[in-house]
């Protein structure tokens, strides 16, 4: 007697969206000599309480889309990245200095409710 | 796609006040690049590295800057055959380093160019002399300040390296002081008597192929907490 699960597209559930940006569309070449653009993922979708144990997610996200089955005014669990890389840029300043800096928890690797 | 880029957010966050618009690249040391690999490669297979120690060097940090030399060549007033075979200040803008920096390294590298560049023969070697906070005043040979480093090496192969961290540290903490460094060259087994159209061709060509520069590497405490320590 189960209900049927809503049909929820599976585009709109919580996910990474990829997104690369090429430093040559922003100019930034000139300068930037590695890498070439930056991966500027982001995370997306719903987290709704049926899936909210296949999603990733967090045992917090279960009872907040529990609670949110029970009152809606409970807002739903977000989607969040849970894996994040670092990234390194070797640059060209100013001062014709060449800098290599590393820069932590750059790129959204996975993400979860 | 258009981005509405919040450039000017984006180059604070690189620690930027504006888009750098180098008129050319600096050559990039083989260091940098394996230190930039390296990285790129931990970070592609998921492996998580200590970003605030640079295993490369052995130092802690997660800024590293290559600080070309801005001296200038200095001429010194005695006949040719007397005179060294190469006299330069060295000097390097560390204004580039913010205050909240820790410095944890600072390396003088100094590229003569190729040896097979030099047929001076195998009997002579170079005498390098630096010395701290020269006073020079007009391009000609300074005052002498506190000798640094006097090192005779056989004709060197690739690049010799000098350890200024202290002097760096000093230069930092009091940019006034930062008068650069007087290199000297000289050429052991110089003969005195007579000029030696070689070793004169030889120095022509030192000058030309001589190349300075410093490797800085910084800690920023704000993106380096004490947890990234290296682990014990």
């Amino acid at each position: 007697a189960a209900i049927p699960a809503p049909k929820v597209s599976c585009k709109n559930l919580c996910h990474r969206h990829q997104l690369f940006i090429n430093f040559r569309d922003l100019g930034w070449h000139k300068w930037i000599i590695a890498p070439t653009g930056f991966m500027a993922n982001y995370c997306h979708g719903d987290c709704p309480f049926s899936l909210t144990t296949s999603l990733n997610g967090s045992n917090y996200a279960f009872m907040q889309a529990l609670m949110h089955a029970v009152d809606p005014a409970i807002p739903q669990a977000v989607c969040i990245p849970t894996k994040l890389s670092p990234i390194s840029m070797l640059y060209q300043d100013n001062d014709d200095n060449v800098i290599l800096r590393h820069y932590e928890d750059m790129v959204v690797d996975e993400c979860g409710c | 796609q258009t981005f509405q880029f919040q450039e000017h957010a984006f180059l604070q966050f690189l620690g930027l006040d504006k888009v750098p618009s180098p008129q050319k690249f600096q050559p990039v040391p083989y260091i940098l690049k394996k230190i930039f690999h390296d990285q790129e490669t931990a970070a592609t297979i998921g492996v998580s590295r200590d970003l605030c120690y640079v295993k490369e060097l052995g130092v802690q940090g997660n800024i590293l800057r290559l600080l070309p030399d801005q001296g200038f060549f200095l001429y010194s007033k005695n006949l040719p055959q007397a005179s060294p075979c190469l006299q330069k200040l060295l000097y390097f803008n560390l204004s580039a380093v913010k205050d909240e920096e820790r410095l944890t390294m600072a390396q003088l590298g100094l590229d003569l160019g190729p040896n097979t560049y030099h047929n001076l023969g195998p009997d002579l070697e170079l005498v390098l002399s630096l010395v701290q906070e020269p006073h020079v005043w007009d391009r000609s040979v300074p005052k002498p300040g506190k000798m640094f480093v006097l090192q005779s090496v056989p004709w060197p192969q690739g690049v010799l390296h000098f350890n200024l961290l202290e002097v760096a540290k000093d230069w930092s903490n009091s940019p006034q002081k930062n008068l650069g460094l007087f290199l000297e060259i000289l050429v052991k087994g110089q003969r005195d008597s007579g000029v030696n159209f070689q070793l004169e061709d030889t120095c022509a060509r030192l000058r030309c192929s001589l190349h300075a520069s410093l490797l800085v590497v910084t800690l920023n405490p704000q993106q380096c907490h004490s947890s990234s320590r290296k682990r014990r």
